[in-house]
This record gives C-alpha cells, sequence and structure tokens, in this order.
C-alpha cells in the first residue's frame, strides 16, 4: 500500500484534431496540478488537504471549466458547483449557484466543516462566504473570452455543449463550424 | 470540470470535484458531477470524482455506484470502475478514482479526459483521449 493521486480537466468529444495551441497549455496544467499534489503527499498532507489544494489549483487555470473559465448560463452569467468529501468519516460539504468565489472547493469544505449541514446553494452559499470572509471577486473574473464566444455557438445551435465538445452550428449539423473544444459540463 | 482523488500510505481517502456545467445551461440549473454519491463519493474503500453530462452521471449515482461494487460485490478497483462507466449512456462519463489499497484507474466513455495520475511505486500517466 502507498499514496496514490489522480486528477482530471473535464471530459467531453475532445476532437485529435485538437490544435496544439489549444490542448498543450490543458496538458501543461495537467502535468503541473499533479506535481503539486505529487508534492503535498511526499509531505505528508492529508489527502483532503491535498484535494483541495489540486482543485484549487486547477480552477484558478482558465482553460479549465470551473473558477476562472467557468462556463456560462444562458444568461451569460456563471453558476459555480463544488463538493468535498473525506472518504474515513464520509464528512462532506457542496455548494452550487455561486457567482462571486474565487474557490468554489473551498467554501464547500466550509460547509463540511463550519456548518452542522452538506449543501448550500445560491443566496445561501454566498452569504456562508462572505460570513467566512473567503476570497471573493466580481463575476467578471471568471468569464473569458472563448467562453462568451462558446455561449454566443451554443444559443445560435440552441443547445447545451459538455466540456470540449466542439461547437456545432445547428441541430443535426455535426460538421464542427470551427477548430475550438467547445465546454460542457 | 475539474477534480482530484487521493489516498495516502495509511489508506486515507479524498476526492473533490469543482465545475462550471455546461455551455448554455439554464439559470438555476443544479445539476452537475460535484453532488455528493453522483459524481463525488468517497468512503474507506476508494475516492471518486466523475466528470462528464451532469443528469446522466446524477441518473447513474456514478460515484456512488463505483463504491457501492466494490463494498458489496468485492470488485477491484479498476473492475468497479469500468462496469459503472461501461453502464452509463456512451459519451457521458469519465472518473478517476483510486482505492485505499493505492490503486488507481481513470475510465471514460467520452472521446477524451484530461487526467493524470501517479502513485507512490513512480508510476506516472497523463492522458488526453480514449484508448491511450
Amino acid at each position: 500500500m502507498g499514496w496514490a493521486i489522480a486528477l482530471h480537466g473535464g471530459a467531453g468529444n475532445i476532437p485529435r484534431s485538437l490544435p496544439l495551441e489549444r490542448g498543450k497549455p490543458r496538458e501543461a496544467a495537467i502535468r503541473h496540478c499533479l506535481q503539486i499534489g505529487v508534492d503535498a503527499l511526499k509531505a505528508h498532507q492529508s489527502p483532503l488537504d491535498v484535494v483541495e489544494l489540486v482543485v484549487r489549483e486547477l480552477e484558478n487555470h482558465p482553460n479549465f471549466n470551473a473558477g476562472r473559465g467557468s462556463v456560462l448560463t444562458s444568461h451569460g452569467t456563471v453558476e459555480m458547483e463544488a463538493c468535498i468529501m473525506d472518504g474515513n468519516t464520509k464528512r462532506c460539504g457542496a455548494v452550487s449557484g455561486l457567482t462571486t468565489v474565487k474557490n468554489a472547493i473551498s467554501l464547500a469544505r466550509l460547509v463540511m466543516e463550519k456548518t452542522p449541514h452538506i449543501y448550500l446553494a445560491f443566496d445561501g452559499a454566498e452569504a456562508f462566504a462572505r460570513e467566512q470572509g473567503v476570497e471573493m471577486l466580481d463575476p467578471t473574473h471568471f468569464i473569458t473570452p472563448e467562453n462568451i464566444e462558446r455561449l454566443k455557438q451554443a444559443k445560435e445551435a440552441n443547445r447545451v455543449q459538455l466540456d470540449y465538445t466542439q461547437p456545432i452550428k445547428n441541430v443535426g449539423d455535426e460538421i464542427p463550424v470551427s477548430e475550438g473544444d467547445g465546454q460542457i459540463g | 470540470t475539474v477534480g482530484c482523488v487521493a489516498v495516502d500510505g495509511h489508506g486515507n481517502l479524498a476526492t473533490a470535484t469543482s465545475t462550471g456545467g455546461f455551455v448554455n445551461k439554464m439559470v438555476g440549473r443544479i445539476g452537475d458531477t460535484p453532488i455528493v454519491g453522483a459524481g463525488t463519493y468517497a468512503n474507506k474503500f476508494c475516492a471518486v470524482s466523475a466528470t462528464g453530462k451532469g443528469e446522466a452521471i446524477i441518473r447513474g449515482t456514478i460515484a456512488r455506484d463505483v463504491a457501492a461494487l466494490m463494498e458489496y460485490k468485492g470488485l477491484s478497483l479498476k473492475d468497479a470502475a469500468k462496469y459503472v462507466v461501461e453502464g452509463a449512456p456512451s459519451g457521458t462519463t469519465g472518473l478517476i478514482a483510486v482505492s485505499a489499497k493505492g490503486e488507481v484507474t481513470m475510465p471514460l466513455n467520452t472521446t477524451g479526459m484530461y487526467r493524470a495520475c501517479a502513485t507512490e511505486d513512480g508510476y506516472t500517466e497523463v492522458a488526453i483521449w480514449a484508448g491511450e
């Protein structure tokens, strides 16, 4: 028995023709975050601390679909979700509908550790974040030009998009309209 | 969606998942992978974080099912995760998981999933597409 770690940056219809300039930064970020997690495990940090640390790093990376880089609702807003769970105790915390919290995963952990509940959402979650003094930012911080374009394409096609599914022009039209990789969930 | 699972040398497990959801999702939608038991779950057997189409992952209670197959049917981590992902609608689900014994697996039924893992014995893997 030894330590082990795994991480992901989202799944979907990632085209093998994905341009290097789009794929390489994500691959580099995955490697970077893996190393952060490995170093933390080697330093004997608890698995709970390690998963929070790594997910915070992924949230801060604009090429992934959480935190900065969060995809947009049909109204052009962000609504972020996060969940954390400890295996030994089954203690857990979750948040949904966040619009201003920089790192949703850390707020989820605070729900787990500072409340008698396991799930807070929308206004209640935002109020809890203010009460706990976590870092909060203007919602525009999370919105990237790439995701504004993805929303535009999704609206034109009248559909939702999963992580990395290629944008399509019309419903039923499987031909990608760009070399991009639209994000889904 | 992003996620991480980890186990230390004593078998302590944890999981975390975070997401912005779907592009063009309805305002007010709650329904992605960071829901306890659906896309995120850990107990004394394993820790799981899923990614993909949240609605399918919730319907399938993907993360909890992996743990349940290990606990109640005695499957290995790899077999339990493979069974659950293969049973989910095609193109909807990927997951990462570690067991209390330090095993790791990263199955998917989508075209790709940005993923990576490492273990104490020196094994490291970074991959994007299925079949890598």
